[in-house]
């Protein structure tokens, strides 16, 4: 038996927004630890890792593992069936083929449950290494959306160039250039508004501004956004989901023929 | 124009 119940469906539904551009169907795996996601997009370029902790839900039950594959387009129908702040409650019978998501609103004077079909996925994971990764960007969400919004104006590839100065984003296209450079924020009144570098190497890497926008679907998850780069390796984009998890997108950079 | 990488050649299927 799986059960798992969330105050704020709010929280689900930014979360599918997150990643629905990105994948068409994912498997969700329970267990007593929490939920976790990994899936790579169509094209292999990308990936989603998401982990939410049983400990940031209201209530968690599950008794054995189990891997749920979800059609993620069904699941945003259903979400769309509920408010914001309705409580949501997701159940799987062990070894089921359904899953069965119930909203309530707090009052509890409107209850709804919609049964949705599970799928078998095949499952393709990658292995992550663990990685000292050279420059540590903290940033707000928001100015990190602003810019890859801003920039993929101009190109397809955004590079990334971070030194202990601060950090450059470029692009160029057929109409020209664009540069924006940010600091390290040397005083901030709220740690999510400031710019923080930790760096033991400089590092520049060049990537597809149409994944990075897909990412910036996570913006409302979180205030801030933390950039892992080292050299020749994929990039790391980190939405911190408050007491929930996290959602982590993984990009391979381009490379010069 | 640089060349789109796949993650398989940085991560590891498994």
């Amino acid at each position: 038996m799986f059960e798992a119940r969330l105050l704020k469906s709010g929280q689900l539904k930014k979360i599918l927004e997150a990643i629905k551009e990105l994948l068409k169907e994912a498997t969700f795996d329970c267990s007593d630890s929490g939920i976790q996601l990994q899936a790579m997009d169509d094209a292999h370029v990308s990936l989603v890792s998401m982990c939410l902790k049983s400990t940031g839900f209201d209530k968690f039950r599950c008794d054995r593992n189990l891997s749920m594959g979800i059609n993620l387009e069904s699941m945003v129908k259903i979400m769309k069936c509920c408010s914001n702040d309705d409580i949501m409650t997701i159940k799987a019978q062990d070894n089921a083929d359904t899953l069965t998501i119930m909203f309530e609103t707090k009052n509890q004077e409107k209850m709804s449950d919609y049964e949705m079909k599970l799928m078998n996925l095949d499952q393709e994971h990658l292995g992550i290494p663990e990685t000292n990764y050279s420059c540590i960007i903290k940033m707000p969400s928001s100015e990190f959306a602003r810019i890859c919004r801003d920039l993929s104006q101009f190109g397809d590839s955004l590079v990334i160039a971070c030194t202990k100065e601060g950090v450059k984003f470029s692009t160029s296209g057929d109409i020209g250039s664009a540069n924006v450079k940010l600091s390290q924020t040397s005083t901030f009144d709220k740690e999510e508004e400031g710019v923080t570098i930790e760096m033991t190497q400089a590092v520049c890497l060049t990537f597809a501004c149409r994944y990075l926008n897909l990412f910036c679907k996570a913006t409302p998850l979180s205030t801030q956004v933390i950039l892992s780069m080292s050299g020749d390796v994929p990039l790391v984009v980190e939405y911190q989901i408050e007491e929930l998890g996290c959602i982590r997108y993984y990009l391979a950079p381009k490379i010069e023929e | 124009t640089p060349i789109q990488n796949e993650l398989a050649e940085f991560f590891a299927l498994i």
